[in-house]
């Protein structure tokens, strides 16, 4: 899986995963 | 709302109830950005009406490397933007019901 977690030290908990193409402006 | 060129969306259907919501945030344009930006992906997150500040979960991805210092107050106004936007949607809704 492409999918990471994050915990920051305050505990928050952050997941990161690919953006979907759609869902990009063109550049 | 003004286009700060990162995005924030619900990440689930906000069923009026709940204070703390799932949020997911990405970088659409990154050329509104001032730091470089290494392109992570969207960032999803929860995120409390009542008790958080945007700009804390914004240092809060400073902190973790997602962005630069120079970029938070762009980060942190775009997730404001959002959630004020979600308040102001379920306080419609609440004087609609009455």
């Amino acid at each position: 899986s492409t999918t990471t977690h994050v915990v920051t030290s305050a505990g928050r908990r952050f997941i990161v995963s690919p953006v979907p193409e759609s869902r990009l402006k063109e550049q | 709302a003004e286009d700060t060129g990162v995005r924030v969306e619900l990440a689930e259907e906000d069923d009026g109830k709940k204070t703390s919501i799932a949020l997911r945030l990405w970088v659409e344009d990154q050329k509104k950005l001032k730091g470089k930006y290494k392109d992570s992906g969207a960032i999803e997150f929860t995120f409390d009406l009542n008790k958080e500040v945007p700009e804390a979960v914004a240092q809060e991805m400073v902190d973790s490397g997602f962005f630069l210092e120079t970029d938070m107050k762009i980060v942190g106004k775009s997730i404001r933007d959002r959630v004020a936007l979600i308040k102001w949607r379920r306080e419609r809704t609440i004087s609609r019901g009455k």
